[in-house]
């Protein structure tokens, strides 16, 4: 198991 | 000029204790047609998007958008100052760098007033997609708050597996190992406290128990809570308000 990925990689940049 | 009202300052304190411990510094973004934030963790792994609409309030005036820039420790020390049945208006000018809180007592006609300063928070605002989910599961807030404490004790990862029928949280650690098995049921008295699931695909994902720990600090806000279930995306929990939600996005653990 690893860790989690960047939460903002999930949505793109406003 | 805004100024927002709550009927009972009770609300705006349960929402910001629903998220003050995960994150900080915090833009609010105050439009014509109400209220909403967003900020990610310092970890960047959980994401909180709140909304808190017009219907929300007892009254609501924003004539110009606004955002104000809260440290939500100050902010929640302010709000612990007036009663919970007190209304509370948030008051801010246009160009502010104060927002007034005014906590009205009708009964004893006594009247509350204090100032927060703001602060010029750098922050990327994401735009959030209706993403793809996999399972939609509503359940009551109480009884998912319940397992994630248990379980957490016993392990810093949580893994959720929802097949057609089932869905089981399980933790696996030093000490041991604890798994709570669910399944979908309606109760026709008491309708929040029945568990509904809606699976396309059956998901088995991990999570960081420390996160699910802040995310159910939201269950003050309602008795139910939306978990929304993806194997390519964040999960999302949500507590709906009267009008508006406070949502957590939180990026599950991978293994190669």
């Amino acid at each position: 198991i690893f860790p989690q990925k960047p939460i903002p990689t999930y949505f793109t940049q406003k | 000029m805004l100024e927002a009202k709550f009927q009972e300052a009770s609300l705006f304190k349960r929402i910001i204790d629903g998220f003050k411990d995960c994150v900080q510094l915090v833009n609010f973004q105050c439009k014509e047609d109400g209220i909403i934030a967003q900020a990610v963790d310092d970890s960047r792994v959980l994401l909180v998007s709140l909304e808190i609409g017009v219907e929300a309030f007892q009254d609501y005036r924003c004539d110009h958008p606004v955002t104000l820039g809260m440290d939500l420790s100050s902010l929640s020390k302010i709000l612990r100052c007036g009663n919970n049945t007190d209304t509370l208006t948030l008051i801010a000018d246009d160009t502010p760098d104060a927002i007034i809180l005014l906590f009205e007592d009708t009964k004893k006609d006594r009247i509350s007033e204090y100032s927060l300063k703001l602060m010029d928070i750098d922050a990327d605002f994401l735009k959030i997609e209706d993403l793809q989910y996999d399972t939609t599961l509503m359940m009551p807030s109480a009884e998912f708050s319940k397992t994630v404490r248990d379980l957490s004790q016993l392990s810093d990862s949580l893994n959720i597996l929802v097949t057609k029928e089932t869905i089981k949280f399980v933790a696996t650690g030093d000490v041991g190992s604890g798994s709570v098995i669910l399944k979908p049921f309606i109760n026709m008295e008491n309708p929040d406290e029945s568990i509904k699931l809606d699976m396309d695909q059956p998901v088995d994902l991990t999570f960081g128990s420390k996160y699910l720990q802040d995310i159910v600090k939201g269950s003050a806000l309602s008795n139910k809570i939306g978990i929304r279930l993806s194997s390519e995306a964040p999960a999302l929990f949500q507590f709906d308000l009267s009008s508006g939600f406070l949502q957590f996005f939180l990026a599950p653990k991978f293994d190669d």
